[in-house]
């Protein structure tokens, strides 16, 4: 997550999500901005959160079979730069969510639940916690 | 960034090595690519699951799935849906000697690389860019063949014993005793594998209470020798001595952890060549640093050997420097010389005490009577023993045709890594497709190339590396040059944003 | 060739490949459909 242009391309796809969303005829912009949140949501807690290990063979005898992707960033160092990156992300699209949905109360309880759902994973105190 | 440092006293010639950034539109570029052939992966993987597609690769059966798993079925994931659909570019069988050019097996797919079937045709005379030859020692006519023939008809090729037993023969000595000659330096042990010769000997050298500092980039013989000798690790950036003294100085002022006892020994881990990078090891430096603070220097030469300097001693050879200086001296005789195994070489009670305490020398049978002889006929080559200057010939035509390709690939417009007299020449290619479709359009114009895709190298890094041989003639490189700049049209792949002016 | 090699699909499966350009084509359309509407 450090190497050169992984946060850019982080934030096209997302762009892209919301735009293709976005261009859905039947869909309302609230809807579609509480869309894009929820599945950005969903795919950052199944690739960061969920999947445990690496896809390749590693050479560390399995250390980071056990840990998910979020443990394994920069050997488990916390606030690193990456980790700071990702954890802003998912606020500034809850707060964008939160403003085009005009504050509906719906709207808003699903945007915060699953802002909640990857914020609480990324917490130092949830490091290694099963 | 071109780093040209010729820091007066240290460097005794330009020391030019580049690694140009990945464009940022490549980049992004490159990990929507990955991005799309993970999802595609999922998919495939969701089909194999729910029986809609035959698995084909290695699973449990039922009556297995309450064990531990055998097959770590997320760590295949990139083999299963990545690597199997662009492998036909690796592994491909050869039926010659890896020399200049050789003959390849033609082999064919029908199912999308799970299974390969031999069409019984032969692709003959195909430049050979992959192998590691640099001296041109890989052949199968000439005075090494000839050497080895006689000694397999006279001792035959098995040896059934250890160093420390029977296996012991006075050709392995003979070899020893010309290796050191040809280092310069007190001493020298051979051992009949290279890779057994890192991650063997370095527990040897170093165990609890000592402190290994080893380049980020380095060899994974290396790696298992350090994790294998129990003593701490500590990796410093590649080639970057701002790190390494950064490490070294804090082992001496903080000692070790907790308890802050001196440390018994601090080993430097580096290597002479990294072939991945095409970089040299800034030898002077780390030897400034490691008189400076007192601690030992191993260097593995397994490319540099025979391919550096203008003696042919490698790295030490290359800098003009004292080979006295280098604690141990290890090095293979697989690139350079034609035949395998590698040797250690230094001061004479550090190879007897490897003698005594080696795990190779007590348990793995000793070096086969014909490599030895290949490795003495071809380094005596080298070293001009045998009355001719071909050893020296090959030498000066190896460094001319390195500098040459280099500079003509430059001038097409690709990015290429490394310093300028490395033998090994990194092409990037960064997206995942074209790693594949390099290595096919090559082969469809007769030149065997090797690629290097992800995990092997950072995502946005993949790369071919091209391995320049003495053997290689003007002709057959510019054939090479006009088949890599035909090819990079067609795959775009003249990425470099520095223009070299012709 | 540029299209194959820069999306990746190169590597895909000829059936693979339709999926993603189909999904993709789609996609397109939509957007240039909604941005006409949306002008």
């Amino acid at each position: 997550m450090n190497s050169r242009g992984i946060w850019l391309a982080y934030l096209l796809l997302t762009t892209a999500l919301h735009v293709v969303l976005l261009s859905i005829p039947f869909l309302s912009v609230p809807v579609v901005w509480t869309l894009t949140n929820v599945i950005h949501n969903l795919a950052m807690y199944l690739f960061l959160h969920t999947v445990k290990g690496t896809p390749f063979e590693t050479p560390d005898q399995g250390k980071a079979r056990l840990l998910t992707h979020w443990e394994q960033m920069d050997y488990g160092i916390q606030f690193t730069a990456s980790r700071k990156f990702l954890t802003i992300l998912p606020i500034v699209l809850y707060i964008l969510a939160s403003f085009y949905t005009k504050y509906d109360t719906t709207h808003f309880v699903v945007n915060t639940g699953s802002l909640l759902s990857v914020l609480l994973p990324k917490l130092p105190q949830f490091h290694g916690v099963r | 960034v071109y780093h040209a440092a010729c820091n007066g006293a240290l460097y005794s010639r330009p020391f030019i090595e580049s690694f140009e950034e990945t464009p940022m539109l490549v980049a992004v570029l490159t990990y929507m690519g990955y991005g799309i052939l993970t999802i595609f992966g999922y998919l495939r993987d969701f089909m194999r699951e729910w029986k809609i597609e035959k698995c084909h690769i290695a699973r449990e059966r039922e009556e297995q799935k309450d064990f531990v798993p055998l097959y770590q079925d997320f760590e295949n994931f990139y083999t299963r849906n990545l690597y199997m659909r662009i492998r036909d570019s690796w592994n491909r069988p050869i039926c010659s000697a890896p020399g200049a050019t050789f003959d390849l097996v033609e082999r064919s797919s029908n199912d999308y690389n799970w299974t390969f079937e031999y069409t019984g045709r032969v692709v003959k005379d195909v430049i050979n860019l992959g192998s590691y030859n640099y001296l041109g020692f890989a052949e199968n006519t000439g005075a090494c063949a000839t050497a080895a023939g006689e000694v397999t008809v006279k001792f035959g090729v098995g040896m059934a014993s250890t160093r420390q037993e029977m296996g012991n023969l006075d050709r392995h000595e003979e070899l020893e005793k010309l290796v050191a000659s040809f280092l310069g330096v007190e001493s020298a042990m051979a051992f009949g594998m290279g890779f057994a010769t890192n991650s063997m000997n370095i527990p040897a050298l170093a165990g609890k209470g000592c402190l290994i500092l080893s380049d980020e980039l380095n060899h994974a013989s290396l790696v298992l020798g350090a994790r294998l000798s129990t003593s701490t690790i500590r990796v410093f950036k590649h080639n970057n001595m701002q790190s390494l003294e950064k490490l070294l100085r804090d082992a001496i002022v903080h000692g070790q952890p907790r308890t802050h006892q001196p440390w018994k020994k601090i080993l430097i881990l580096v290597e002479g060549i990294y072939s991945m990078e095409g970089s040299i090891i800034r030898l002077p430096e780390v030897i400034a640093l490691k008189k400076k603070y007192k601690a030992y220097l191993y260097l593995d030469e397994a490319h540099s050997i025979g391919a550096l300097g203008p003696y042919g001693r490698g790295v030490v050879d290359y800098f003009g420097l004292d080979p006295k200086d280098v604690d141990v001296m290890m090095g293979t005789f697989t690139k350079s010389f034609g035949a395998a195994g590698g040797y250690i070489a230094g001061r004479k009670d550090l190879i007897d005490h490897l003698r005594t305490h080696s795990h190779s020398a007590i348990y793995a049978t000793s070096m086969s009577l014909p490599v030895v002889e290949q490795i003495i006929t071809s380094m005596k080559c080298i070293m001009g023993k045998d009355g001719t200057t071909i050893g020296r010939s090959r030498i000066q035509r190896l460094a001319e045709n390195t500098v040459y390709f280099r500079r003509r690939l430059r001038e097409m417009g690709f990015i290429i890594y490394g310093n300028n007299d490395s033998p090994v020449v990194p092409m990037m290619l960064y997206m995942p497709a074209k790693i594949g479709a390099f290595g096919r359009e090559m082969l469809k114009r007769n030149i065997g190339v090797v690629v290097v895709g992800f995990p092997a190298t950072p995502i946005i890094e993949s790369r071919a590396r091209f391995c320049i041989s003495a053997a290689h003639t003007k002709e057959m490189l510019d054939r090479a040059l006009d088949v890599i700049s035909e090819v990079g049209d067609l795959l775009q792949l003249k990425y470099s944003q520095h223009k070299v002016l012709l | 060739y540029q299209y194959l090699l820069i999306t990746g699909i190169y590597v895909l499966e000829p059936w693979e490949q339709s999926i993603f350009n189909t999904l993709l084509f789609t996609m397109v359309a939509m957007v240039i459909y909604t941005s006409y509407v949306f002008v």
